[in-house]
């Protein structure tokens, strides 16, 4: 699975998911990617985009549960994801992570597995590439 | 005002001990040519939308990575791709699943958005809305790598001797 989030100069909020999903799904196999909400999710808050294991992100739809966190706990970015990747997501017996960018331009990039390919960058700073912790 | 971007190209058990040196310098090389892609949209002023469209179609582009070109297989030997985009000012949102011939699903998600009072399309459907769209369609040998197809049958052995399909090794899932 691939994805991005970004802000733009206006402070609009995107994301986008793309994948094959799980090697030897089951054909018609649908994943959290499609499903808003689950796999991607971007509103006036925050834009989200996950990867792992599917199933887990669409029965917590873990996306949108930041943007909840966010909005009606008040919590930072930081703080609704990390607890919906290292709390919620292990709960449902789910691997992955997710990317994530708010309306402040704050990017956040937690993993609850062995690593997660992962780049970013704000404005002209020089960009930032990682794979594990 | 300033402008933020980030990409992923997956997660799940990435043992420093499996990746080549030359594989992981591919891939980081991957990652921060689609970060510029999307980076250059916004540069110019570009919509975060369009700016997230261009990072991923280059990762779909990207062997490296399980989307577009090096997907992975499912149980019956072809690729089933899926994507989505959306909009946070508008939450319009488009995304489409069980693709098997359109060069960046991520596309066909956003003419989904753009053209249609849905959000998603799938399957034989969704591929003859993409071709009617104009984007680019692929045979199948297009979307075959030899490390995808060999983690295939690594996975079919395992769950024919009976091993259970959700507990597949991250990698072998996920690719």
């Amino acid at each position: 699975t691939v994805g991005a989030v970004a802000r733009d100069a206006q402070g609009r909020l995107a994301a986008a998911t793309s994948t094959g999903g799980r090697t030897a799904k089951m054909a018609g196999r649908i994943g959290d990617t499609p499903v808003i909400g689950a796999g991607t999710w971007a509103d006036e808050t925050v834009a989200v985009s996950a990867t792992g294991h599917g199933e887990s992100f669409v029965r917590g739809a873990l996306a949108h549960e930041i943007s909840a966190r966010m909005r009606l706990a008040g919590q930072s970015l930081a703080d609704a994801a990390e607890a919906v990747v290292m709390q919620e997501l292990g709960a449902l017996a789910g691997t992955g992570g997710i990317i994530a960018v708010d309306r402040n331009g704050t990017i956040v990039t937690p993993f609850n597995c062995e690593g997660m390919y992962r780049a970013w960058a704000v404005d002209d700073a020089p960009p930032q590439v990682a794979i594990y912790h | 005002m300033s402008f933020s971007i980030a990409i992923h190209g997956g997660a799940g058990t990435i043992l420093r001990s499996e990746i080549q040196p030359e594989e992981e310098a591919r891939i980081r090389a991957g990652l921060a040519h689609a970060l510029e892609q999307g980076r250059a949209v916004l540069r110019a002023g570009g919509a975060a939308l369009d700016a997230v469209q261009a990072a991923v179609m280059a990762l779909e582009d990207d062997p490296c990575f399980n989307a577009g070109r090096g997907a992975v297989f499912n149980d019956a030997g072809f690729v089933e791709l899926e994507a989505a985009a959306m909009d946070g000012a508008t939450r319009a949102a488009g995304t489409v699943t069980g693709l098997r011939r359109v060069r960046n699903p991520v596309c066909a998600a956003r003419e989904v958005m753009r053209r249609t009072p849905h959000v998603t399309l799938g399957f034989e459907a969704a591929e003859r809305f993409a071709e009617a769209c104009g984007l680019p369609l692929e045979d199948a040998a297009y979307f075959h790598t030899d490390k995808r197809w060999a983690a295939l049958q690594q996975e079919l052995a395992r769950i024919a001797a009976g091993g259970d399909a959700s507990q597949a090794s991250e990698q072998v899932k996920h690719g």
